[in-house]
Formats: structure tokens, sequence, C-alpha cells
């Protein structure tokens, strides 16, 4: 608002200027020549003199070049060659970016040009919103997707300017991305995709920045893309916009899994913490992850001993701060009691009714609570059966308020709740590591301790869902399948639900056959 | 057993539905992930030419922007002072360079149009190129095929080989052809 | 059900398949042999 007199027609003018000075042979030669000879102009034209003109500055050519794509729109759509000339204006406008952010303030002061970074990203991040709510069902990615790209490349050129300033160039890529996630942006969402999983920010996010500092931010914006597929994936039939934005995410998790899978292992709860239940496969892919210097034994191994693994004791990163998320605090701080006491027993009678949740519909449990719940009480467990100085095993695991807990939740929850409650157990069946193995015996435990046949039919079920879907399977869920349906303490076979029909005893029989 | 969709019947209808509409139970029974365009078998990283999430395939050589001297880019000033892309002018070797790094694109179906003129002939079973050996005819001909030692092209060594070949005519492909507007 | 607001969400999105993103729009301009993608004989190599 109140933009100076002319400011309109300044910017105008110098985005003009500077759009054929980029395409001049001059400054294809001497770049920063051309460069410095505009930021003059600049200066002539007062707009370098407050922060709040440049500000201007930038959302006003911000604006011109997105109408210019606007009104060139309808041809954009059908010719790559009028695209080439919408990016003739668009990669000079991010070159102009570019070398403002690398050449603002003294080459040792990094803050001065990371300022002016966050702030056009902020500015470029403001107008697509805007643009977003106007056209609504007329928004149109392609000038915003431009420029995010363009810039990301021309900042990361291995020049030692900006390799001195790149985590902070990274980080205020992926501010600009979360605030543009899917969830606010959803007319955007393809072309955030794109950006995100694009080879050099992966590659700059996962493999080149030391330390593994951009993990975390990676994370979330996975998890930003999660939660907004979420409620399209809840049901069963997908629409086509779904599909493809669903195929999308499968694939840039293949690569992933195939490139960076200690990053799917550290971050599998945050992501299954929001994956629906019936997404399957996609939830699979990711428990299927496992460190690439371990050497998985083949799961159909006759008499695999599990326990006798150097890994099964190890304890996996698990980088989300899961205790947090059980609230309130006063059932945190209960269930903390009764762990401790194994006692009131009353406790046990109010655990379920704190998993049922009003608000939102479609969703009548907790499951964020549930996963938090199941994780917790068995990492809980493993410490306590550790400290007295045993290892997790089916009789070491019983006959404990942890195991208690487990029970009560099997017995006491409808079917519904009992098979979230499965669900949260099952993610835990990964590769060789403390959580895979406690959570399997519990599993099997709770399989045979059961007092209903209801019990024992869901946890076939949840455990034959993950088997029948598409490759890949986790390593866990393999061994833990194969134990029930091969030690006949279980008496797998004996039950109705086994044979209820021919498919499902075929499917049993065929797991079986490559077991033997 | 249990009634609702949370026990066994309920899998067993999304395992019969898929027989019906596979389209319903595309989350439950998942897809072949080894079909989405992506090596997994690969001994090298699959990110440093990750296509993206829509593509079919991994970028190709030219598709990877590499930071060179602004100088060695073409610019836009020169761009109509170059020649003109002309693949009569060009030899062999080129064209068969044009062939294998622009796939699914015009260029790699004009490459073939020059190839086919210059009497190469595309085997659409053994995906080579091939052509008569000077000197080396075929030993048997009929309606249907020939036999003898040809020239192919080999693309791993990049050379022309000559082999033995049982050429069937319907396993030659005709003569390329671009699309119309081209 | 869908709720209200994932509603919006999706026609955004549907309206948004009409505008993929293609694989040039996150390439440098290739001004002397730019994309010029076209199917091709599925026998001929892909990759």
């Amino acid at each position: 608002y109140e933009d100076p007199p002319q400011l309109l027609e300044k910017t105008e003018f110098l985005l003009r200027e500077w759009v054929s000075i980029y395409h001049s042979t001059t400054c294809n030669k001497d770049p920063s020549k051309a460069f410095s000879v505009f930021v003059h102009q600049m200066n002539c034209h007062g707009i370098l003199k407050t922060d709040d003109l440049i500000t201007r500055f930038f959302r006003l050519s911000t604006q011109m070049v997105v109408e210019l794509c606007y009104r060139m729109l309808p041809e954009v759509a059908n010719a790559s060659s009028v695209r080439t000339k919408v990016f003739h204006t668009l990669d000079a406008y991010v070159k102009l970016i570019a070398l403002l952010v690398k050449h603002s303030g003294d080459s040792s002061n990094a803050s001065t040009k990371i300022n002016l970074l966050n702030k056009v990203l902020g500015i470029v991040a403001g107008v697509l919103l805007q643009d977003h709510e106007s056209h609504q069902l007329d928004f149109h990615q392609l000038p915003y997707h431009r420029v995010f790209i363009m810039l990301f490349l021309e900042l990361n050129a291995p020049e030692p300017i900006l390799e001195a300033i790149n985590y902070q160039i990274l980080t205020a890529f992926c501010h600009t991305l979360h605030i543009l996630r899917p969830a606010k942006s959803p007319g955007f969402s393809y072309a955030w995709l794109e950006l995100v999983s694009h080879r050099v920010f992966i590659g700059r996010m996962l493999a080149q920045t030391p330390q593994q500092k951009g993990w975390g931010f990676y994370a979330q914006l996975l998890i930003d893309l999660f939660k907004y597929l979420a409620p399209f994936l809840r049901n069963a039939e997908l629409a086509k916009p779904v599909t493809l934005l669903y195929k999308g995410t499968l694939r840039v998790l293949l690569v992933l899994l195939h490139d960076f899978p200690e990053f799917l292992c550290d971050y599998h709860y945050g992501f299954c913490d929001v994956i629906p239940p019936n997404c399957i496969q996609m939830r699979n892919l990711i428990l299927s992850a496992f460190p690439r210097n371990m050497r998985l034994p083949d799961p159909f191994t006759p008499n695999l001993k599990v326990d006798m693994l150097s890994e099964i004791s190890m304890a996996p990163r698990v980088l989300t701060n899961f205790a947090s998320h059980i609230q309130p605090i006063q059932f945190k701080k209960d269930l903390d009691t009764y762990l401790k006491a194994r006692a009131p027993v009353t406790y046990l009678h109010e655990l379920n009714s704190n998993l049922v949740m009003q608000s939102e519909a479609g969703m009548r449990y907790n499951i964020p609570l549930m996963n938090a719940l199941v994780l917790y009480v068995g990492t809980q467990a493993i410490n306590y059966i550790r400290n007295k100085g045993l290892t997790p095993n089916m009789s070491t695991i019983a006959h404990s308020s942890h195991m208690d807990i487990f029970q009560n939740l099997a017995v006491g929850l409808d079917t519904e709740g009992r098979y979230l409650f499965l669900n949260a157990i099952a993610n835990q069946l990964r590769y060789p590591n403390s959580h895979t193995h406690y959570f399997s015996c519990t599993l099997l435990y709770l399989f045979a301790e059961a007092n209903t046949e209801a019990i024992q039919e869901q946890i076939t079920r949840v455990l034959l869902e993950r088997l029948i879907v598409n490759r890949p399977h986790p390593w866990g869920l393999l061994i833990t399948f194969i134990e029930l349906i091969k030690n006949p303490t279980y008496k797998f076979w004996n039950h109705e639900f086994v044979h209820c029909a021919p498919e499902i005893e075929k499917l049993f029989e065929s797991v079986a056959r490559s077991c033997m | 057993m249990v009634k609702d969709q949370f026990g066994m019947v309920g899998l067993l209808t999304f395992i019969r539905a898929a027989e019906t509409d596979p389209n319903l139970v595309s989350l439950a029974l998942g897809q072949d992930l080894t079909a989405l365009g992506l090596n997994l078998n690969s001994p090298e990283n699959l990110y440093p030419n990750f296509g993206g999430p829509w593509a079919e395939h991994p970028c190709r050589p030219q598709d990877i922007d590499y930071h060179i001297p602004p100088e060695y880019l073409i610019n836009c000033g020169i761009r109509e002072k170059l020649a003109q892309i002309k693949l009569t002018k060009y030899k062999d070797d080129l064209l068969f360079y044009m062939f294998y790094t622009n796939t699914g694109e015009l260029m790699q179906l004009a490459a073939a149009a020059e190839l086919y003129t210059r009497e190469w002939r595309y085997h659409m079973e053994e995906k080579v190129w091939i052509t008569q050996a000077p000197g080396l005819g075929a030993v048997e001909k009929t309606s249907t095929y020939e036999r003898g030692t040809y020239y192919f092209f080999d693309a791993q060594n990049w050379r022309k080989v000559p082999k033995e070949f049982h050429l069937d005519y319907s396993k030659l492909e005709n003569r390329p052809t671009l699309p119309t507007q081209y | 059900p869908l709720q209200k607001e994932h509603q919006c969400q999706f026609q955004m999105m549907e309206a948004a398949v009409y505008h993929m993103p293609q694989a040039s729009d996150s390439e440098r301009v290739r001004l002397y042999v730019p994309r010029n993608p076209c199917v091709t004989p599925h026998y001929y190599h892909q990759v």
C-alpha cells in the first residue's frame, strides 16, 4: 500500500532495462560488470535507499513477472517455445535476485545476504499465496516454480561466496517451502513436490550438508506432504489428481529408500504418525528401510535365531520426541505412576477412554497418542527388562506393568481401536533392533495370551494386510509372521479365521510354503 | 469372526475387490514399485539424475545442468548465427549419438530417419541398427528373410561390428516417419 | 467424507493438474537443442 509515486513506473523501467542487459552479449561475457552498471542505475532511481523501497521494488517486480506469465498463459500451456519466452524474463529476474544476494554487504557479511534472500523468498511466497487466493482455480504455478527452482540452482552454484552461506540458503528455502506447503497452497502442490524432490535439493539437504543438518528440515517437508495427502488417501478410491501426487510421492520415497535409508530409519516414526493406516504400501516402504552397513538374515532361514543377532539388542535412533506426544500432562503422569508401581489398577480402566477423540469427524481415535503410548510403554519395558539384567523374550516381557497396559488395550478396545493399537505395534517391526525384537515378542505374546479369538484374528489381519501388498516388506514383519504360522505354540492353523475363505487360505499356504 | 472392516472379512473384501475394481484397492494392494522408472538395483545413488516425481525415466546427460563458465553458454544473441542442425550433413556416428542420447524426443526419430536413408535398418527385436557389410552379402535370401554377415552398430563400444544375422524382414523397421508438424 | 477444507484443497489440486510442471521448467533454457518430447516407438531405447 502507499507505494511512493512513480515507483511502479521506475520498477517497470528498471526491470525492462535489466532483462535486456541480462540477455546482451556483454553481460554474457562479464555478468558482474553489467550488474554493477545496473546497480548504479537502481541507485540513481533511489531503489536501494531504504529497506522499505527494496521490499516494494521486489514485490512490484514479482507481481509484474507473474502478470506477464498470466498474459501469455493461454499459449504457454501448449507450446514449449512460448514457455521459453516467459522464461526469458523470469530467468533474468532470478539472476538479478541472485546477484543482489551474492553482492549485498561485504563478502564476509553473511547476514546481509541471507536477510535479503529471506526477504525476497518471503515476498515471492506472499505474492503466490495472494495470487492463489485471488485466482483460485485459475491459479498457475509456472512463474513461481520457475523463480524458486532457478534461484535455488543459482544460489547452489559451486562458488566460494555461496558455499560459505549454503546452510543458511537451504534453511531459507525450507522455511519458504514450509510456508507454501500443499495444505496452504494446494494449487502449487505439484510444483512444490518437484522443488522438494529436485535432485540438487535432495543432494544438498541429505547428502552434502554436513552432520545431516538438513535431515530434520527435509523430514518436516515430507510430513507436510503426508499430512496433506492423508485425508485423500483415507478413502479407498483415489481420484486422479490424488493418484498423481501419491505416485510422485512413491517415486521420491523410493529414491530416499535407495540412497538414504538411514534417513527413513531415523524419521520413520514421524512419517508413520501422519500416514493413514490404510496406506499400507507407502508405510511398508518407509518401514523397510535399514542401515546400509547392515546385512539382514533371510527371514525364511530355517531355525533363524533372531535373539542371537548382534544388532537385536541395539536401540534404533528415533528422532521424534514421541514422549512429548503423550498429552495431557496428567495422562502422562498417571501413566508413569502405573508403569512404576503397577498401581492403581483403576488406571487401566480409564486408559482406553483417553484414546478416543471427539473432535475430528471420521477419526474416532487419537492415532498420534496411540502411537506415542505404544512406543513409549515399549521402550520403557525394554529398559525395565534390561535393568533387571535380562533381555526381552517371550517370558521376560510378561507379567509387568507394561504388558498389563498392552493386554488391557488388546482386550478393552473395540475392533477399530484394537486395529489401530495393533498397527502401532506393527509399525515397529522393522530391521533387526531392540524395538523390532520387543514388539515382535509382544505381538506374539498377545496372540498366545488372547482371551478372545477376535484379538487373534485382528493380529492376523494387521500382519496379513501388510504382507499381501506389493513389495517391499519390512524384515521384522516377515520374521514375526513366519514365527506365528510355524511355531505350534500359537496353534495358528486351528483358527476358523485362517480358513474363512479360499483366497485367505491360499495366501497363508503360499506364505507357509515359502517358509518351509 | 469380527464382523466389521477391522477383521479378516474386511481384508477379504479388499482382496475380492481387486479382481473387479483394481482402482479401488490401489492403496491396499499397492503397485509394482519396480515399474516406476527407477533402477532400484543401481549400485550408484539415484538422486543425482532423478528426473522428478512425474518422470518415467532418469535424466539424460543433456538434462542435467552443470555449472560451467557463462561464456560456454550459448547466448541468445548469437543463437540465430549458429548453423542450423542438419542431420544430412553429419557422419553416421553423430547420428547414432543423437539417436541414443535423445531418447523420447523428436531428434531420436529424425536421426533414425536419416540412418534409414543411409541404408541402416533398425531391428525391432534385437534393438540394434544393421547395415550391409560390403563384400559380405547375404548367403541366403528369400521373400521373407535373408541370412549372412552384416554390420551392426555396437552402442556399448561405439563401433560397427560384423555379425552373422538371420534377418526376418518383418522384424526390420520401415522408414521412420516424423510427426506431420515437423 | 472429506471435510469442507479438504474439498477446497482437492478442487485447487484438480485444477492444478492442467498446469502440471514440465521437465523443462526446472532446467536452464536450452537455446540450441531444446527439449522436444514426442512419442517414439516403444522398441527404441527409452533410457
